[in-house]
Protein backbone atom coordinates (compact mmCIF):
# COMPACT_ATOMS: atom_id res chain seq x y z
CA UNK A 1 0.00 0.00 0.00
CA UNK A 2 3.20 2.04 0.93
CA UNK A 3 3.98 2.19 -2.93
CA UNK A 4 0.60 3.85 -3.87
CA UNK A 5 0.14 6.47 -1.25
CA UNK A 6 3.07 7.80 0.43
CA UNK A 7 5.79 7.01 -2.37
CA UNK A 8 3.87 8.34 -4.70
CA UNK A 9 2.51 11.18 -3.17
CA UNK A 10 2.97 14.38 -5.20
CA UNK A 11 6.10 16.18 -3.95
CA UNK A 12 6.31 19.21 -6.47
CA UNK A 13 4.32 21.79 -8.08
CA UNK A 14 4.88 25.20 -9.68
CA UNK A 15 4.02 27.88 -8.82
CA UNK A 16 5.85 30.49 -10.87
CA UNK A 17 3.11 30.20 -13.52
CA UNK A 18 0.77 33.42 -13.68
CA UNK A 19 -2.09 31.52 -14.62
CA UNK A 20 -1.91 29.57 -11.27
CA UNK A 21 -2.38 32.63 -9.09
CA UNK A 22 -5.01 32.35 -6.29
CA UNK A 23 -5.03 36.36 -6.11
CA UNK A 24 -4.74 38.65 -8.72
CA UNK A 25 -4.89 42.24 -9.60
CA UNK A 26 -4.18 43.65 -13.06
CA UNK A 27 -3.02 46.96 -11.59
CA UNK A 28 -0.92 45.61 -8.73
CA UNK A 29 0.27 42.01 -9.09
CA UNK A 30 -0.78 38.32 -8.06
CA UNK A 31 0.13 35.68 -5.07
CA UNK A 32 -0.09 32.23 -5.27
CA UNK A 33 -0.15 30.20 -2.86
CA UNK A 34 1.09 26.29 -1.96
CA UNK A 35 0.07 24.73 1.49
CA UNK A 36 -1.16 21.53 2.69
CA UNK A 37 -4.71 21.41 0.81
CA UNK A 38 -3.03 22.04 -2.48
CA UNK A 39 0.27 19.84 -1.92
CA UNK A 40 -0.54 17.53 0.54
CA UNK A 41 2.54 16.42 1.76
CA UNK A 42 3.03 19.83 2.71
CA UNK A 43 0.80 19.08 6.01
CA UNK A 44 3.14 16.58 6.97
CA UNK A 45 5.83 19.01 7.00
CA UNK A 46 4.15 22.04 8.39
CA UNK A 47 5.32 24.07 5.91
CA UNK A 48 3.84 26.14 2.98
CA UNK A 49 4.70 28.41 0.62
CA UNK A 50 3.83 31.94 -1.55
CA UNK A 51 4.71 33.27 -4.49
CA UNK A 52 4.26 36.99 -5.27
CA UNK A 53 5.02 39.78 -7.84
CA UNK A 54 4.18 43.60 -7.34
CA UNK A 55 3.89 45.39 -10.56
CA UNK A 56 5.24 49.20 -10.42
CA UNK A 57 4.84 50.86 -6.91
CA UNK A 58 2.08 48.87 -5.78
CA UNK A 59 1.64 47.07 -2.45
CA UNK A 60 0.30 44.81 0.04
CA UNK A 61 -1.85 46.06 2.42
CA UNK A 62 -1.04 45.65 6.40
CA UNK A 63 -1.61 42.08 7.34
CA UNK A 64 -0.24 39.68 9.86
CA UNK A 65 0.40 35.41 9.78
CA UNK A 66 -1.92 34.46 12.37
CA UNK A 67 0.39 30.69 12.77
CA UNK A 68 3.30 30.79 11.56
CA UNK A 69 6.75 32.76 10.96
CA UNK A 70 7.59 33.74 7.58
CA UNK A 71 10.91 33.95 5.33
CA UNK A 72 10.99 36.10 2.67
CA UNK A 73 13.50 36.09 0.15
CA UNK A 74 13.56 38.47 -2.82
CA UNK A 75 13.41 36.89 -6.40
CA UNK A 76 14.16 40.17 -8.40
CA UNK A 77 13.32 43.99 -8.07
CA UNK A 78 12.76 45.20 -4.51
CA UNK A 79 10.28 45.93 -2.26
CA UNK A 80 10.05 48.93 1.15
CA UNK A 81 9.43 46.24 3.90
CA UNK A 82 7.80 47.57 7.33
CA UNK A 83 7.55 45.23 10.30
CA UNK A 84 6.40 46.58 13.96
CA UNK A 85 6.57 44.48 16.85
CA UNK A 86 3.69 43.58 19.57
CA UNK A 87 4.75 47.04 21.20
CA UNK A 88 4.05 48.79 18.37
CA UNK A 89 7.90 49.12 17.30
CA UNK A 90 8.71 49.45 13.72
CA UNK A 91 11.65 46.77 13.91
CA UNK A 92 12.34 46.90 10.41
CA UNK A 93 11.68 49.77 7.91
CA UNK A 94 14.20 49.53 4.74
CA UNK A 95 14.27 47.93 1.22
CA UNK A 96 15.04 44.51 0.90
CA UNK A 97 16.77 43.91 -2.46
CA UNK A 98 16.89 40.70 -4.89
CA UNK A 99 19.06 38.01 -3.22
CA UNK A 100 17.94 39.21 0.21
CA UNK A 101 16.00 37.57 3.18
CA UNK A 102 13.80 38.86 5.72
CA UNK A 103 11.89 36.99 8.64
CA UNK A 104 8.95 38.27 9.71
CA UNK A 105 8.13 36.72 13.04
CA UNK A 106 4.74 35.02 13.90
CA UNK A 107 2.11 38.01 14.43
CA UNK A 108 4.39 40.63 13.99
CA UNK A 109 2.51 43.52 11.38
CA UNK A 110 4.31 44.03 8.14
CA UNK A 111 3.40 45.61 5.06
CA UNK A 112 5.46 45.80 1.17
CA UNK A 113 5.42 48.19 -1.51
CA UNK A 114 7.50 47.45 -4.72
CA UNK A 115 9.79 50.05 -6.17
CA UNK A 116 9.62 51.56 -9.51
CA UNK A 117 11.08 48.13 -11.28
CA UNK A 118 8.63 45.61 -9.07
CA UNK A 119 9.29 42.99 -6.88
CA UNK A 120 9.25 39.19 -7.26
CA UNK A 121 9.31 36.85 -3.99
CA UNK A 122 9.16 33.74 -2.63
CA UNK A 123 7.85 33.21 1.00
CA UNK A 124 8.26 30.10 2.73
CA UNK A 125 5.91 29.64 6.13
CA UNK A 126 6.53 27.45 9.44
CA UNK A 127 2.72 26.27 8.99
CA UNK A 128 1.10 24.10 6.65
CA UNK A 129 -1.86 26.31 6.77
CA UNK A 130 -0.19 29.84 6.93
CA UNK A 131 -3.14 32.21 7.77
CA UNK A 132 -2.59 35.90 7.07
CA UNK A 133 -5.55 38.98 8.04
CA UNK A 134 -5.19 41.56 6.03
CA UNK A 135 -5.65 45.24 8.21
CA UNK A 136 -7.51 46.95 5.45
CA UNK A 137 -9.21 46.20 2.36
CA UNK A 138 -12.27 43.52 1.75
CA UNK A 139 -11.71 40.94 4.28
CA UNK A 140 -9.82 43.01 6.34
CA UNK A 141 -9.84 42.69 10.34
CA UNK A 142 -10.95 46.59 10.46
CA UNK A 143 -13.81 45.76 8.13
CA UNK A 144 -14.96 43.11 9.87
CA UNK A 145 -15.33 45.49 12.97
CA UNK A 146 -18.22 47.08 13.51
CA UNK A 147 -18.42 50.70 12.56
CA UNK A 148 -18.94 52.25 16.15
CA UNK A 149 -16.07 49.56 17.62
CA UNK A 150 -13.65 51.45 14.81
CA UNK A 151 -14.97 55.01 16.16
CA UNK A 152 -14.78 54.79 19.62
CA UNK A 153 -11.27 52.52 19.14
CA UNK A 154 -9.56 55.23 17.42
CA UNK A 155 -11.41 58.52 18.46
CA UNK A 156 -13.11 59.24 15.14
CA UNK A 157 -16.33 59.97 13.54
CA UNK A 158 -18.68 57.31 13.10
CA UNK A 159 -18.25 59.02 9.05
CA UNK A 160 -14.48 58.26 9.07
CA UNK A 161 -14.81 55.11 10.24
CA UNK A 162 -16.91 53.98 7.42
CA UNK A 163 -14.44 55.26 4.98
CA UNK A 164 -11.76 53.47 7.22
CA UNK A 165 -13.57 50.21 6.79
CA UNK A 166 -14.86 50.60 2.96
CA UNK A 167 -13.19 52.76 0.81
CA UNK A 168 -10.82 50.18 -0.17
CA UNK A 169 -12.67 47.61 -2.37
CA UNK A 170 -9.36 45.40 -3.33
CA UNK A 171 -8.41 42.53 -1.37
CA UNK A 172 -4.81 42.14 -0.70
CA UNK A 173 -3.20 44.88 -2.74
CA UNK A 174 -3.02 48.74 -2.99
CA UNK A 175 -2.06 50.46 -6.02
CA UNK A 176 0.37 53.36 -6.51
CA UNK A 177 -1.79 56.65 -5.55
CA UNK A 178 -3.09 58.85 -8.83
CA UNK A 179 -0.85 62.18 -7.52
CA UNK A 180 2.25 59.51 -7.39
CA UNK A 181 1.73 58.21 -10.75
CA UNK A 182 1.56 62.38 -12.18
CA UNK A 183 4.52 62.96 -10.63
CA UNK A 184 6.06 59.91 -11.87
CA UNK A 185 5.12 61.20 -15.38
CA UNK B 1 10.55 24.89 28.69
CA UNK B 2 14.33 24.33 30.54
CA UNK B 3 14.75 21.36 32.67
CA UNK B 4 14.49 22.95 36.47
CA UNK B 5 10.89 24.37 35.65
CA UNK B 6 8.18 21.77 37.15
CA UNK B 7 10.84 20.87 40.06
CA UNK B 8 8.24 21.59 42.02
CA UNK B 9 8.82 20.90 45.85
CA UNK B 10 6.30 23.20 47.25
CA UNK B 11 3.27 24.98 45.57
CA UNK B 12 1.46 28.23 46.96
CA UNK B 13 -1.50 30.43 46.01
CA UNK B 14 -0.42 33.04 44.47
CA UNK B 15 -2.08 36.99 43.49
CA UNK B 16 -1.39 38.95 40.71
CA UNK B 17 1.96 40.94 40.68
CA UNK B 18 1.13 43.66 38.28
CA UNK B 19 -2.12 45.64 37.72
CA UNK B 20 -2.20 48.34 35.10
CA UNK B 21 -4.77 51.29 35.19
CA UNK B 22 -6.51 52.33 32.07
CA UNK B 23 -9.21 54.78 31.39
CA UNK B 24 -12.43 52.44 32.01
CA UNK B 25 -10.67 49.39 34.13
CA UNK B 26 -7.98 47.61 35.39
CA UNK B 27 -6.28 44.78 33.78
CA UNK B 28 -3.89 42.57 36.25
CA UNK B 29 -1.18 40.12 35.31
CA UNK B 30 0.30 37.24 37.44
CA UNK B 31 3.82 36.76 37.20
CA UNK B 32 4.36 34.35 34.28
CA UNK B 33 7.65 33.19 35.43
CA UNK B 34 5.97 32.44 38.71
CA UNK B 35 7.76 28.46 38.63
CA UNK B 36 3.63 26.95 38.49
CA UNK B 37 2.92 28.96 35.49
CA UNK B 38 6.07 28.48 33.73
CA UNK B 39 5.62 24.76 34.48
CA UNK B 40 2.11 24.82 33.05
CA UNK B 41 3.21 26.97 30.40
CA UNK B 42 0.14 29.77 31.06
CA UNK B 43 -0.04 33.01 31.45
CA UNK B 44 -3.17 34.78 33.23
CA UNK B 45 -4.33 37.73 33.35
CA UNK B 46 -7.38 39.28 35.14
CA UNK B 47 -9.82 42.65 33.52
CA UNK B 48 -11.67 44.67 35.52
CA UNK B 49 -14.00 46.37 33.13
CA UNK B 50 -16.13 49.43 34.42
CA UNK B 51 -19.92 49.72 32.73
CA UNK B 52 -20.26 51.37 29.19
CA UNK B 53 -15.71 50.18 29.03
CA UNK B 54 -14.64 48.88 25.69
CA UNK B 55 -10.97 46.57 26.09
CA UNK B 56 -9.99 47.46 22.44
CA UNK B 57 -9.15 45.43 19.78
CA UNK B 58 -5.97 42.94 20.12
CA UNK B 59 -4.61 39.90 20.04
CA UNK B 60 -2.52 37.47 21.11
CA UNK B 61 0.24 34.97 20.56
CA UNK B 62 -1.33 32.20 22.15
CA UNK B 63 -4.96 30.75 22.37
CA UNK B 64 -6.89 31.93 25.20
CA UNK B 65 -10.22 30.70 27.25
CA UNK B 66 -11.74 33.71 29.06
CA UNK B 67 -14.07 33.02 31.65
CA UNK B 68 -16.51 35.50 32.92
CA UNK B 69 -16.45 36.19 36.65
CA UNK B 70 -18.91 38.67 36.54
CA UNK B 71 -21.05 41.54 34.13
CA UNK B 72 -21.94 40.79 30.81
CA UNK B 73 -21.61 42.10 27.62
CA UNK B 74 -20.93 41.38 23.97
CA UNK B 75 -17.54 40.29 22.08
CA UNK B 76 -16.18 39.80 18.87
CA UNK B 77 -14.03 38.16 16.73
CA UNK B 78 -12.43 38.35 13.71
CA UNK B 79 -11.71 35.43 11.92
CA UNK B 80 -9.92 35.27 9.10
CA UNK B 81 -11.60 35.42 5.64
CA UNK B 82 -15.26 34.97 7.51
CA UNK B 83 -17.94 36.66 5.78
CA UNK B 84 -19.69 39.98 7.86
CA UNK B 85 -22.72 38.17 8.43
CA UNK B 86 -24.03 41.03 10.48
CA UNK B 87 -25.17 44.02 8.37
CA UNK B 88 -27.99 46.95 8.57
CA UNK B 89 -30.91 46.40 6.90
CA UNK B 90 -31.55 48.42 3.73
CA UNK B 91 -34.91 48.58 4.58
CA UNK B 92 -36.74 52.18 4.71
CA UNK B 93 -34.36 53.82 2.97
CA UNK B 94 -36.64 54.98 -0.43
CA UNK B 95 -34.60 56.32 -3.79
CA UNK B 96 -35.01 59.69 -2.30
CA UNK B 97 -33.16 59.33 0.79
CA UNK B 98 -29.62 60.04 0.55
CA UNK B 99 -28.13 56.43 0.19
CA UNK B 100 -26.08 55.99 3.25
CA UNK B 101 -23.49 52.96 3.24
CA UNK B 102 -25.00 50.27 5.53
CA UNK B 103 -22.89 48.82 8.10
CA UNK B 104 -21.56 45.20 8.39
CA UNK B 105 -19.10 43.49 10.51
CA UNK B 106 -18.70 39.76 11.31
CA UNK B 107 -20.36 37.97 13.57
CA UNK B 108 -20.31 39.12 17.33
CA UNK B 109 -21.47 37.26 20.33
CA UNK B 110 -23.54 38.29 24.12
CA UNK B 111 -21.75 36.87 27.02
CA UNK B 112 -23.05 36.60 30.55
CA UNK B 113 -21.07 35.49 34.23
CA UNK B 114 -20.43 31.87 34.31
CA UNK B 115 -19.66 31.93 30.06
CA UNK B 116 -15.94 30.54 28.65
CA UNK B 117 -15.01 31.93 25.53
CA UNK B 118 -12.58 30.47 23.31
CA UNK B 119 -10.25 32.57 21.50
CA UNK B 120 -7.66 31.36 18.62
CA UNK B 121 -4.24 32.63 18.46
CA UNK B 122 -3.58 35.81 16.49
CA UNK B 123 -7.22 36.54 16.23
CA UNK B 124 -8.50 40.09 16.77
CA UNK B 125 -11.13 40.34 19.89
CA UNK B 126 -12.93 43.16 21.32
CA UNK B 127 -14.98 43.16 24.46
CA UNK B 128 -17.78 45.69 25.44
CA UNK B 129 -19.38 46.16 28.87
CA UNK B 130 -23.03 46.50 28.27
CA UNK B 131 -24.16 45.89 31.67
CA UNK B 132 -24.96 47.71 34.63
CA UNK B 133 -22.26 46.20 36.88
CA UNK B 134 -18.20 45.70 36.51
CA UNK B 135 -17.13 43.24 34.37
CA UNK B 136 -14.69 40.75 35.09
CA UNK B 137 -12.98 38.33 33.47
CA UNK B 138 -9.45 35.65 34.08
CA UNK B 139 -7.89 34.82 30.88
CA UNK B 140 -5.82 31.92 30.83
CA UNK B 141 -2.82 32.42 27.97
CA UNK B 142 -1.16 28.76 26.70
CA UNK B 143 2.08 30.05 25.41
CA UNK B 144 3.43 26.72 25.14
CA UNK B 145 0.67 26.01 22.71
CA UNK B 146 1.89 24.80 19.62
CA UNK B 147 0.11 27.64 18.01
CA UNK B 148 2.63 29.84 19.62
CA UNK B 149 5.75 29.72 17.43
CA UNK B 150 7.53 32.54 19.13
CA UNK B 151 8.84 32.17 22.61
CA UNK B 152 6.84 31.53 25.86
CA UNK B 153 6.58 35.00 26.68
CA UNK B 154 3.14 35.98 27.02
CA UNK B 155 2.37 38.80 23.68
CA UNK B 156 -0.55 41.77 23.39
CA UNK B 157 -1.01 42.91 19.81
CA UNK B 158 -2.96 46.11 20.08
CA UNK B 159 -4.71 47.44 16.82
CA UNK B 160 -5.69 50.78 18.87
CA UNK B 161 -5.01 52.65 21.54
CA UNK B 162 -2.14 53.58 24.06
CA UNK B 163 -1.29 49.91 26.18
CA UNK B 164 2.00 51.54 27.13
CA UNK B 165 2.20 50.62 30.65
CA UNK B 166 0.64 46.84 29.63
CA UNK B 167 3.67 46.06 27.09
CA UNK B 168 6.38 47.95 29.32
CA UNK B 169 4.84 45.21 32.17
CA UNK B 170 5.01 42.42 30.27
CA UNK B 171 8.58 43.45 28.29
CA UNK B 172 10.03 43.68 32.12
CA UNK B 173 8.23 40.16 32.59
CA UNK B 174 10.34 38.80 29.52
CA UNK B 175 13.89 40.83 30.77
CA UNK B 176 12.97 38.84 34.14
CA UNK B 177 12.76 35.29 32.75
CA UNK B 178 15.93 35.68 30.73
CA UNK B 179 17.92 37.00 33.39
CA UNK B 180 16.76 34.16 35.16
CA UNK B 181 17.21 31.64 32.68
CA UNK B 182 21.10 33.35 31.71
CA UNK B 183 21.83 32.71 35.97
CA UNK B 184 20.91 29.18 35.09
CA UNK B 185 22.83 28.87 32.16
CA UNK B 186 26.33 30.70 33.26
CA UNK B 187 27.91 27.73 31.35
CA UNK B 188 27.16 28.88 28.10
CA UNK B 189 30.04 31.61 28.43
CA UNK B 190 30.98 30.12 25.41
CA UNK B 191 28.55 31.89 23.23
CA UNK B 192 30.20 35.38 24.67
CA UNK B 193 33.67 34.23 24.09
CA UNK B 194 32.72 33.81 20.35
CA UNK B 195 30.83 37.79 20.52
CA UNK B 196 34.11 39.16 21.88
CA UNK B 197 36.16 36.52 19.10
CA UNK B 198 33.65 38.34 16.56
CA UNK B 199 32.32 41.21 17.97
CA UNK B 200 30.57 41.87 14.00
CA UNK B 201 28.91 38.88 14.07
CA UNK B 202 25.02 39.98 15.40
CA UNK B 203 25.32 43.62 13.29
CA UNK B 204 26.39 41.46 10.17
CA UNK B 205 23.22 38.89 10.20
CA UNK B 206 20.84 41.77 9.00
CA UNK B 207 22.13 44.92 7.42
CA UNK B 208 19.39 46.79 6.62
CA UNK B 209 17.71 46.42 10.22
CA UNK B 210 17.30 49.11 12.69
CA UNK B 211 17.68 48.42 16.30
CA UNK B 212 14.53 48.10 17.99
CA UNK B 213 12.91 51.69 17.91
CA UNK B 214 10.94 52.92 20.83
CA UNK B 215 8.33 55.12 20.29
CA UNK B 216 5.47 56.95 22.34
CA UNK B 217 2.73 55.32 19.79
CA UNK B 218 1.86 51.83 21.18
CA UNK B 219 -0.38 49.92 18.70
CA UNK B 220 -0.04 48.59 15.20
CA UNK B 221 -1.18 51.06 12.94
CA UNK B 222 1.04 53.43 14.97
CA UNK B 223 4.06 52.80 13.17
CA UNK B 224 3.58 52.10 9.66
CA UNK B 225 4.38 54.72 7.20
CA UNK B 226 1.29 57.06 7.16
CA UNK B 227 1.71 57.43 3.10
CA UNK B 228 1.80 53.54 2.95
CA UNK B 229 -1.20 53.47 5.03
CA UNK B 230 -3.25 55.98 3.36
CA UNK B 231 -2.82 54.13 -0.27
CA UNK B 232 -4.03 50.42 1.66
CA UNK B 233 -6.91 52.25 3.31
CA UNK B 234 -7.51 54.65 0.59
CA UNK B 235 -8.23 57.32 2.86
CA UNK B 236 -6.53 60.77 3.00
CA UNK B 237 -3.51 61.17 4.83
CA UNK B 238 -4.91 63.39 7.10
CA UNK B 239 -7.46 60.88 8.23
CA UNK B 240 -4.54 58.22 8.60
CA UNK B 241 -3.10 60.65 10.98
CA UNK B 242 -5.89 61.38 13.47
CA UNK B 243 -6.07 57.10 13.47
CA UNK B 244 -2.48 56.92 14.47
CA UNK B 245 -2.67 60.17 16.97
CA UNK B 246 -2.86 59.08 20.50
CA UNK B 247 -4.49 61.44 22.59
CA UNK B 248 -3.94 60.28 26.27
CA UNK B 249 -3.04 57.57 28.53
CA UNK B 250 -6.43 56.05 28.50
CA UNK B 251 -4.63 52.31 28.24
CA UNK B 252 -6.29 49.16 26.33
CA UNK B 253 -9.54 49.46 28.23
CA UNK B 254 -11.55 52.84 27.11
CA UNK B 255 -15.25 54.35 28.28
CA UNK B 256 -17.34 54.60 25.52
CA UNK B 257 -19.25 58.45 25.52
CA UNK B 258 -22.53 57.21 23.80
CA UNK B 259 -23.34 53.24 23.98
CA UNK B 260 -22.22 51.55 22.02
CA UNK B 261 -24.83 50.75 19.41
CA UNK B 262 -23.80 47.53 16.94
CA UNK B 263 -25.72 45.19 14.80
CA UNK B 264 -26.65 42.50 16.84
CA UNK B 265 -30.01 40.08 17.05
CA UNK B 266 -32.34 41.69 19.61
CA UNK B 267 -31.75 39.57 23.50
CA UNK B 268 -33.68 36.75 24.50
CA UNK B 269 -37.21 37.62 26.06
CA UNK B 270 -36.55 35.86 28.97
CA UNK B 271 -33.04 37.02 29.99
CA UNK B 272 -34.27 40.46 30.02
CA UNK B 273 -36.73 39.70 32.07
CA UNK B 274 -34.56 38.19 34.62
CA UNK B 275 -31.98 41.20 34.15
CA UNK B 276 -35.04 43.34 35.17
CA UNK B 277 -35.81 41.54 37.98
CA UNK B 278 -32.43 41.31 39.19
CA UNK B 279 -32.09 45.06 38.94
CA UNK B 280 -35.72 45.69 41.04
CA UNK B 281 -34.40 43.21 43.50
CA UNK B 282 -31.14 45.35 43.85
CA UNK B 283 -32.87 48.51 44.02
CA UNK B 284 -35.11 46.81 46.46
CA UNK B 285 -31.90 45.90 48.54
CA UNK B 286 -30.64 49.40 48.36
CA UNK B 287 -33.98 51.38 49.30
CA UNK B 288 -33.61 48.41 52.66
CA UNK B 289 -30.54 48.88 53.48
CA UNK B 290 -31.21 53.14 53.64
CA UNK B 291 -34.56 52.41 55.71
CA UNK B 292 -32.53 50.45 57.99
Amino acid sequence: GLEETFCAMRMKENIADPERADIFNPQAGRISTLNGYNLPILQALGLSAERGVLYNRAGTVPQWCINAHKILYMLRGRARIQVVNQNGDTVFDDNVEQGQLLTVPQNFAFMKRAGSEGAEWVSFFTNSQATNTPMAGRVSAIRALPEEVVAASYQISKEDARKVKFNNQDTYFFTSSRSERRDEA
Amino acid sequence: QSQNECQINRLNSIEPTSRIRSEAGTTEWWNPNSQQLSCAGVSVLRQNVEPNGLILPSFTNAPQLVYIVQGRGIQGTVIPGCAETFQESQQGQGQKSPRRLQDQHQKIRRFRRGDVIALPAGVVHWFYNDGNERLVTVNLLHTANSANQLDDNPRRFHLAGNPEEEQRRLRRFAQQKMQGSRSEREEMEEDEDEEQDNPSRSRRESPHSREQQSSSCNNLLCAFDSEFLAQAFNVDTSLIRRLQEVRGNKGSIIRVKDRLDVVSPPRMEEEEREERQEEERRRERQRGGRDN
